[in-house]
């Protein structure tokens, strides 16, 4: 299934996490994939980055209809591809 | 680097004066560099005389392939590599070639790093070319590498989760020789990351691009980042092109010219151009070896790589090569160690070249090798490649930021590569000779580990200011800094050419908190969601003007734009007594002829250190805006300290029409 999805950074709004009952960011970021993921795939081998510091958020890789159900839910307030950059 | 610091007025001196002396050589201070990752062992790393780990520090030194914990040191305290979003993107892993560990594989992160960082190396050069003490601009700093770009490019998850992992490993700077082209903030996760990282008090240095000299091509370009375009040095490697006619091109090279006979030898010229094959270019395969063997073959600069060219010729029996920039590279220099004697000319001598081809049947030609010359051309310059304003996203901002050495610089380079970089090249040397606002980049983050380090309490707006207000606008003759036959403007220099001496004391500063980045974004007229995107913060944007009525981002540079028919503009400016308690600054403006400019207060007296005071510039315009067309000017407004003309705080002024 990995062949057909993209990696997207999905950024999250920082307060939802105060109102959320998960013991950790990255239980809490997950638990968007879980929600979104139809297979019955582990939904942490989707997830390639959970970030605190720089961002609130996660990078994962999602198929076209988990976009669309992800972009849905309350507390995610941007998705967007990864790019490709280069050095200069 | 072996030359540069020199070049920027760093330098040891028995009288222990000047701003490595006043920084302690950026003891203390913590950059964090994103890129290729790092040749641990190279002389620029070792750790001899360096200070402890600061106890700040969080980070770790990631044990991966062919790299061990052992490989960190007092001067490379922190590595790691991040390799997720290149591996799930890259459907065909080159293996084998690239070291899955911050090992570099490239060797574009380890020159950047020890440019920004790099150890005291005595007797460093290139094949013998560019002779010296190699040195970092912030010596005494400590170096973090973060490996983020692989053989196949740097993807923004990698890059985030670097910036994330940064972040609390405890760097002062962050320095990023990468991006893209210019998008909207809001898609900018550079931008994003760094705006997190501002507010942690890490100043974000970062490369402008190289995609000069068209205009709005600035990249890495959020207010809240350092952007630094490339400049020239004025060190010259003289490869002079004699064609048979008698008469001379003056090129440029590093081929050790004593070393091989035929250098120095009267060739047959070839310029190959038939057969449809990208010859010219001289593209692998494409020069038939009966045409090129035992001669100087000329070859087009552009689309494959410079050093690849050399290799192509060395490989159809070619004896040299002449590259011949373009109309598009114009007069640009950035030489290259090559495979075989090999020159750069410019456009014009190209030109002359090939008129000498086509004027006989049997041209000839030799090329003669100079050495290394220093101090006999005009510079700094505007580097052509570097990447111009205004900003594309937010002409508000004027861009670049500053700019520093980008131009043949010889820094670190790793044992698994040749000096070119090509992997048919078997020599091996610990330096080698890179060109890139990448190598801009940590010229400014190592200048800004030695304000760090003088000022470990100023915010990163506060050693931004330092730097820009500092700039040179004038090269070393005392000229305006030129960009090719015409003086730069601010577009391409935004405030100027960085100035180590004179930014490690500035007199004056102009400071930003972070809430002032998130007034700034509402002036601009920014969603709330958009502006919840970038700042993670959640703004009722309304209020926020409503309270501060007629806020201008306190930026150390002013960029005023006239449109629908506006005539008049006010900005406002606050500015930070950090030089001697009782000073006085007074104002002077250098004004295009369009533009009215009047500054109130004309002087500013200051009674203690860390006072602020504001002042207020019109902008008056004396032409109407003309409808569907574009123009420009610019001056500069200047506060100079009437009892210490050294210290001369000054903000260059873009005006648009």
């Amino acid at each position: 299934s990995s062949s057909s999805t993209t990696t997207y950074i999905v950024q999250l709004n920082p307060q939802g996490v105060t109102s959320s009952s998960f013991a950790s960011k990255p239980s809490w970021h997950l638990s968007f994939l879980q929600q979104t993921m139809s297979s019955e795939e582990d939904a942490s081998s989707r997830l390639l980055y959970s970030y605190h510091s720089a961002m609130e958020g996660f990078a994962a890789q999602l198929s076209e209809l988990e976009l669309e159900s992800l972009k849905m839910l309350p507390d995610v307030i941007s998705i967007r591809p990864d790019h490709r950059l280069q050095i200069h | 680097t072996t030359y540069s610091y020199k070049f920027l007025g760093l330098s040891l001196s028995a009288s222990r004066e000047g701003a490595w002396y006043k920084s302690a050589f950026g003891r203390g201070t913590i950059i964090g560099v994103l890129d290729t990752g790092v040749w641990p062992e190279s002389p620029s790393f070792n750790d001899r005389g360096m200070p402890a780990v600061p106890k700040k520090w969080r980070g770790i030194c990631q044990e991966g392939q062919n790299f061990n914990s052992s490989n960190c040191n007092r001067k490379l305290i922190g590595a790691r590599f991040f390799t997720k979003g290149h591996r799930v993107a890259t459907y065909t892993p080159d293996g084998g070639r690239e070291y899955v560990s911050p090992r570099d594989s490239h060797g574009h992160g380890t020159h950047t790093s020890s440019t920004a960082g790099g150890a005291t190396v005595p007797m460093a050069s290139v094949l013998g070319n560019a002779a010296g003490v190699a040195q970092g601009m912030a010596p005494g700093a400590h170096i973090a590498v973060y490996k983020v770009c692989w053989l196949n490019g740097c993807y923004s998850s990698d890059i985030l989760a670097a910036m994330d992992v940064a972040i609390r490993d405890g760097v002062d700077i962050l320095s990023l020789s990468l991006g893209g082209f210019p998008i909207p903030l809001f898609d900018d996760n550079i931008a994003i990351g760094s705006f997190r990282a501002v507010e942690h008090g890490i100043l974000v240095v970062c490369a402008a691009g190289n995609n000069g000299p068209i205009q709005s091509s600035v990249a890495n370009e959020a207010p809240w980042i350092t952007t630094i375009g490339a400049s020239t040095l004025d060190r010259r490697f003289p490869g002079i092109v004699q064609m048979g006619n008698g008469k001379y091109l003056y090129g440029e090279s590093l081929y050790p010219g004593n070393h091989l006979k035929r250098a120095g030898k009267e060739l047959e010229l070839v310029y190959v151009t038939s057969e449809n094959s990208g010859s010219e270019y001289c593209f692998k395969g494409s020069l038939p070896r009966a045409k090129v063997r035992g001669k100087i073959v000329v070859c087009d600069r552009g689309v494959n790589g410079r050093a690849e060219k050399g290799e192509v010729v060395k490989e159809a029996g070619g004896a040299a090569m002449i590259l011949a920039n373009t109309v598009i590279n114009q007069e640009e220099n950035s030489i290259d160690v090559h495979v075989l004697p090999a020159t750069l000319i410019g456009f014009k001598e190209s030109v002359r070249l090939k008129a000498y081809i086509n004027s006989t049947r049997r041209p000839t030609a030799r090329i003669v090798f100079g050495g290394t010359v220093i101090g006999k051309s005009r510079a700094p310059a505007v580097a052509q490649f570097s990447a111009r304003g205004p900003s594309y996203s937010n002409p508000s901002i004027l861009k670049p930021d500053v700019i520093a050495p980008g131009v043949n610089i010889i820094a670190a380079w790793p044992q698994n590569l040749g000096p070119t970089g090509l992997p048919e090249d078997s020599r091996r040397v610990n330096f080698t000779i890179m060109s890139g606002t990448s190598m801009a980049c940590p010229h400014g983050s190592g200048i800004a580990a030695l304000i760090r380090s003088a000022h470990p309490k100023w915010s990163p707006a506060a050693i931004k200011s330092a730097v820009m207000t500092t700039a040179e606008v004038v090269d070393h003759s005392g000229k305006p800094i030129m960009d090719g036959d015409k003086p730069a403007g601010v577009f391409a220099i935004g405030a100027g050419h960085v100035n180590p001496e004179r930014a490690i004391d500035p007199g004056l500063i102009y400071d930003i908190r972070p809430e002032d980045y998130v007034m700034h974004l509402c002036t601009l007229g920014y969603t709330k969601s958009e502006i919840l995107t970038i700042t993670h913060r959640n703004v009722s944007c309304r209020e926020v003007l409503k309270m501060n009525r007629g806020f201008s981002l306190n930026y150390p540079s002013i960029s005023v734009i006239f449109k629908h028919g506006t005539r008049s503009k006010m900005i406002k400016r606050r500015v930070t007594n950090v030089g001697s308690p009782n000073s006085i600054y007074k104002v002077e403006v250098m004004a295009p002829k369009e533009v009215n400019v009047r500054v109130k207060p004309q002087r500013l007296i200051f009674t203690h250190i860390n006072q602020s005071l504001s002042y207020k510039v019109w902008f008056t315009s004396r032409k109407r805006t003309e409808k569907g067309k574009m123009s420009f000017a610019q001056g500069q407004l200047t506060w100079v300290n009437s009892n210490n003309s050294f210290n001369r705080v000054k903000s260059p002024f873009s005006v648009t029409w």
